[in-house]
């Protein structure tokens, strides 16, 4: 799976993930990504792509969870993020990217690893596997 | 406040040992894309546009799970999958794409273009014809590597997520549920 969020520096946000599933998936298994909310959400508040065990991504809308965390319970992107991650998904099953309308950013992963990398306007960037 | 951006090449049970022949390419595709978006969003591109442009490379790219060098089905083919959404919640999905060059660009087309979110198999496929989008034959997206790893995770009767390594033969007797292949996760 491969995905990306952005973020200008107006604040508007988008979302975009793409996938080929598992492999020796069943023929027409649906997977995560496609599924608006599980595997890709966006709205005001946030960006999100997930990757993962589709499955347990649809079972627990990853991606809406993050940006609900933060609509409901007025917390930041990078807690909501972690909550999702770290408490409501099981473990080894989900990594996401995220990020806000304010320009943060976060790559939360339950997993061993997920290929990832970051830059924001500060010159900040990073990149990693594990 | 500023822009921002991140990008994913999947996760998974990613080791440690990982060979530099797999690890190398993973990290110079996404060190290229980052740059790309990066780029893109010091023009002022809008983040629609940039993420679009971001999974497209990805999707191009052979060493990852999407576009050519998606994994394959238990038959042996490609059905790729898609999603793209912004801030004012306008998205557009595809599921079952076997020969679209460029899955997001589709689901793009699917938001802007008609009065769905969401097509899938034939349908979607019939779009991509109708919009113009550029088609191959399914046998481009199939990489010498993803036929490897099939026959592998058919040898031991599960699924496997993005670089999962293969459980070894003498493992197919335990149980799905414990290797967490069951529909629990």
């Amino acid at each position: 799976t491969v995905g990306c969020v952005a973020v200008d520096s107006f604040g508007n946000l988008a979302s975009a993930t793409s996938t080929g599933g598992f492999v020796n998936k069943m023929v027409g298994r649906i997977g995560d990504t496609p599924i608006i909310g599980a595997g890709t959400y966006a709205n005001n508040l946030c960006a999100v792509s997930a990757t993962g065990k589709g499955e347990a991504i649809i079972r627990g809308t990853v991606a809406r969870d993050v940006a609900a965390l933060m609509e409901f319970k007025g917390v930041s992107l990078k807690e909501a993020a972690a909550y999702v991650v770290e408490e409501s998904t099981p473990k080894g099953n989900v990594g996401l990217i995220a990020v806000s309308a304010a320009g943060e950013v976060t790559m939360p992963f339950n997993t061993t690893g997920m290929f990832r990398a970051c830059a924001t306007e500060d010159g900040y960037s990073e990149i990693g596997i594990w | 406040m500023g822009w921002a951006i991140a990008l994913h090449g999947g996760a998974g049970g990613i080791p440690l040992s990982l060979s530099p022949e797999r690890r190398l390419p993973c990290e110079a595709g996404i060190r290229h894309c980052l740059h790309i978006g990066v780029e893109a969003l010091k023009a002022n591109t809008s983040p629609l546009d940039v993420v679009e442009l971001v999974v497209r490379e990805l999707e191009n790219n052979p060493h990852f799970n999407a576009g050519k060098g998606s994994v394959l089905t238990t038959d042996g083919t490609v059905e790729m999958e898609a999603c793209i959404m912004d801030d004012k919640k306008r998205c557009g999905a595809v599921s079952g794409l076997t020969t679209v060059v460029n899955p997001i660009s589709l689901a793009r087309l699917v938001m802007e273009k008609t009065p769905h979110i969401y097509l899938a198999f034939d349908g979607a496929e019939a779009f991509a014809r109708e919009q113009g989008v550029e088609t191959l034959d399914s046998s481009h997206f199939i990489t010498p590597d993803n036929v490897e790893r099939l026959n592998k995770a058919k040898e031991a009767k599960r699924v496997q997520i993005d670089y999962t390594q293969p459980l070894h033969k003498d493992k197919k007797e335990e149980t799905p549920d414990a290797d967490g292949n069951s529909k629990l996760g």
